[in-house]
């Protein structure tokens, strides 16, 4: 019940919006309720969805509104507590004050009883709210492109989710994003990938247009094109991390 | 004569790194006497450039130290003023000083005299030292690939400049990035952007996996493969600013 997961990776555009869409919509199709919430302020996850939120987590955490009262419903069994660019004028306020990291967490623990899953949806760089969601989090997923800058990223989310949590056993999975086996560079640091972490890698998602396009069009992948690569892979996924995570 | 660029959009992994990297080193390979510096805590400028820094903007913003003190030469007329992972706890206790948004103007003033260009390379989010790249720059270059994510960022970055400098006329370019003619919604994109931007809008640079092997081998593109479609085009790109900023 009530598990919080945290996907962030400290390198941007790696696909940390598209794999809380479509694991997230994933879980939902599989029965299981969950919320996801936007942390980032481009609110990209509302756009990816194709809904309009008429209120955001900056009522939650500013305002002092109910986060229950700010959640809107994105598709059966999905909910969506999004974000937009209030969020960044939020970031210093938020800083000022004293449980500064922790108040996240505390918008959320009223509602950790209605979800199965709550999925935070991080953005690039290690904001004050990105702070808060691993703070939060019960357990946290790095998606990651095969590439030199994100696995250096890596190394770096380790050293800063052991330094906030006093260890990194939160660290459940890594997500290697838009592999592509046609890029020797590629197959060469996949395999690095799995020297170095071992069972934490999951098979990757190979680069597909189809989810791009998905987002563009504001569908999940299912829905937009249920037998593209991106569909088959993500649903592959769901299916690891239900058995990783006890559901069904 | 010290123009600051902040090189920034919202949206990750869209190629503001390279852009620093490459647009800086061309311009110093023209003569132009150029600072770069990294506000991101992943601290990519310094991999990217493949150089170890001893000092960082850490200290020159928390510690008290000279600006200058912490610039280490990496490429002749090109300096760095590189991040670490120290960055990330330094965003919650500058937000608390009064003058928060202006720290990094502060810091950077007494280095105009020595450079013709400082370009700031930002992180994806807006945080507390991206709001300060904001303040300081005199110009804002934003790269952006041709995606409806990316499109939307602008839009939102547009808005958070105007809000901070009460005005958009700092944002002088928009360089669309990894172009990929041979997928229709990126040429149609493309034409949208030139739509709505107009003269704003730089000949894109096109998608090039040299660049990315460039960036991992710690070389700019010109040391790696001068005869690359990426040379080329960020050449081309080096002297478009060069005229748009009256360089040489
Ligand atoms: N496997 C994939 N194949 C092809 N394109 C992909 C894949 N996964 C994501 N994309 C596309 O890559 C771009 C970046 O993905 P996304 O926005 O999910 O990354 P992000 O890490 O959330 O970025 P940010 O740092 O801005 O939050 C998007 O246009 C998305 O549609
Ligand atoms: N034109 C291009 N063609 C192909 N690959 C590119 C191109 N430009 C950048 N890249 C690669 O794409 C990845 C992302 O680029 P980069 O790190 O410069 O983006 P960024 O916007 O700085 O990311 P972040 O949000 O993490 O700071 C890097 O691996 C880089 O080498
Ligand atoms: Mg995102
Ligand atoms: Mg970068």
């Amino acid at each position: 019940m009530g598990r919080i997961v945290a996907v962030t990776n400290l390198k941007g555009g790696i696909g940390k919006t598209t794999t809380v869409v479509n694991v997230g919509a994933g879980l939902a199709l599989k029965g299981a309720r969950v919320l996801l919430v936007d942390v980032d302020a481009q609110g990209n996850l509302a756009l990816a969805l194709g809904v309009k939120p008429r209120r955001t987590l900056y009522e939650a955490l500013i305002d002092g509104a109910r986060a229950a009262d700010c959640v809107m419903s994105a598709r059966p069994n999905l909910d969506l507590l999004a974000a937009d660019e209030s969020l960044l004028s939020a970031q210093p306020t938020l800083s000022r004050r004293p449980d500064w990291s922790r108040v996240l967490d505390q918008a959320l623990q009223p509602l950790k009883r209605h979800y199965d899953f709550i999925f935070v949806d991080c953005g690039g760089s290690m904001t004050v709210l990105n702070v808060n969601a691993l703070m939060a989090a019960t357990d946290v997923l790095v998606p990651t492109t095969v590439e030199h800058l994100s696995i250096k990223g890596i190394e770096k989310l380790f050293k800063q989710v052991v330094s906030l949590k006093s260890g990194a056993t939160s660290i459940r999975v890594i997500v290697p994003t838009m592999f592509d086996p046609r890029l020797k560079q590629s197959t060469a640091l996949l395999e690095q990938l799995q020297a170095t972490y071992g069972a934490l890698i999951a098979p990757p998602i190979r680069v597909n247009v189809r989810l791009s396009e998905s987002s563009a069009a504001g569908q999940t992948i299912y829905e937009y094109d249920r037998r593209s690569r991106g569909a088959l892979d993500y649903a592959q996924l769901v299916e690891r991390l239900s058995a990783l995570w006890s559901f069904r």
